[in-house]
């Protein structure tokens, strides 16, 4: 099973079309392996994004470098996985 | 049986094809469990029949999951599911609907994708095909359609989310909805749903310029979003995909509309701000009982607007 230990999830509002470009162009760079749950489309409408726990502080860097406004989702994307398995497990366990 | 399927839960895709058995026996004088093809890794995909009897009567469509990590929107279907059958006999609107018109209602639309999801990678949104000359498995299976095809919004990468697929309807997925809906021949609306950004979306993405029916379907979609917001105070934006979010070629919407189909529309389920589309299972519920406000507002215009 895949694993998100540290993985972030950003909400990143962007406040105009320029920096939806700039986020647009972060979309771009397949390096930093960047999964956007929302893409960023309009201004004031919030692009989510999750993040490699490697590449989380370069991307908090750029982000806070050019001044975008953001702030944590999910701070590890692992806790939320395994409390979402521990409750269905519970469920199960509970109808059965 | 369906006194034990839990609906506050999220379950296997075991689990859920067993409950659409048990919905089937039930409630056998609306409900039947009918097979329209099956997934690229062999699985079969299940539509829910709600009809009160005849031939070619007049449908609706009803999809969920098609983006498996979505996991709301195949937990909400089932809850809808149960409803529909629940209602009939009990609530005049749903009384009336399935007195004049059928619901079909494929509550996984992407069972690979959502068996990998549980076993493999819960982040996984697209199908499980090969892909020919790439290591990256999958297609988006909603930038797959014949609609604007290869056009903006969509990936040529195979490794990319949004991959569109080597050509319009390549994902077995995707045909077997197209098939199943050109055989049937009077399907009159066509909703699927995803999750999450709480919209409500009509056509188009592939382009942005304004529907035929733009008027309508701005106002249909403005009163399911009230619909929807009446009971927990859900706030739904409404507008075209393409102004909505962006332009996104490749749509089931898209298609569904070109098609013929007037009243189709994308829900995007409930964010809650918190955890995306790893929704608590706590919400499953209260999502679907708005959804599903919502979803009527259209049905019952569907049903009183023949075209």
């Amino acid at each position: 099973l895949e694993t998100y230990v540290g993985h972030q999830v950003l909400r990143i509002k962007p406040k105009n079309e320029e920096e939806i470009k700039k986020l647009q162009h972060l979309e771009t760079m397949g390096h930093l392996e960047l999964d956007f749950w929302k893409n960023p489309t309009a201004p004031s409408f919030p692009a989510d994004v999750r993040i490699p726990a490697k590449r989380v502080p370069l991307v908090k860097a750029f982000l806070e470098s050019h001044g975008f406004e953001y702030s944590v989702l999910i701070k590890d994307l692992q806790v939320v996985l395994d409390k979402e398995k521990q409750d269905m497990a519970q469920s199960l366990q509970k109808d059965r | 049986s369906t006194a034990t399927f839990n609906y506050g839960t999220y379950h296997s895709l075991d689990s859920i094809y067993a409950e659409l058995d048990h919905l089937a026996s039930a409630f056998n004088n609306i409900v039947r469990k009918i097979q329209i093809g099956e997934s690229y890794e062999k699985r079969p995909l299940f539509v829910l029949k709600f009809s009160t009897g005849g031939r070619k009567r007049p449908a609706i469509w009803l999809d969920a999951g098609i983006h498996s990590r979505e996991w709301v929107t195949q937990a909400s279907a089932m809850w809808i599911a149960k409803q529909i059958a629940s209602e009939y006999g009990n609530d005049p609107s749903t009384t009336s609907l399935l007195n004049k018109m059928d619901i079909f209602l494929l509550p996984v639309a992407n069972p690979d994708g959502y068996v990998f999801t549980h076993t493999t990678n819960r982040m996984w949104r697209k199908t499980r095909s090969r892909n020919k000359g790439s290591l990256c498995v999958g297609v988006d299976p909603n930038r797959n359609w014949d609609a604007g095809f290869g056009g903006p919004g969509a990936s040529n990468n195979p490794c990319s989310d949004s991959y569109r697929g080597p050509r319009a309807n390549s994902e077995v997925e995707v045909k077997s909805i197209v098939d199943f809906i050109r055989n049937h021949g009077n399907i009159q609306a066509f909703l699927t749903l995803h999750s999450y950004s709480q919209l409500l979306m009509y056509p188009y993405g592939y382009k942005c310029t304004q529907a035929a029916d733009y008027d309508e379907l701005d106002n249909l979609a403005r009163a399911a979003a009230y619909s929807i917001r009446s009971i927990y105070d859900t706030t739904f934006k409404v507008g075209s995909i393409c102004k909505t979010i962006y332009q996104a070629s490749g749509s089931s919407i898209d298609w569904s509309y070109d098609y013929g189909i007037k009243y189709s529309f994308a829900f995007e389920l409930r964010d809650t701000g918190r955890f995306g589309f790893l929704l608590p299972a706590n919400q499953i519920i209260p999502t679907a009982e708005e959804t599903w406000l919502g979803l009527k507002t259209i049905m019952e215009h569907v049903r009183d607007n023949p075209y």
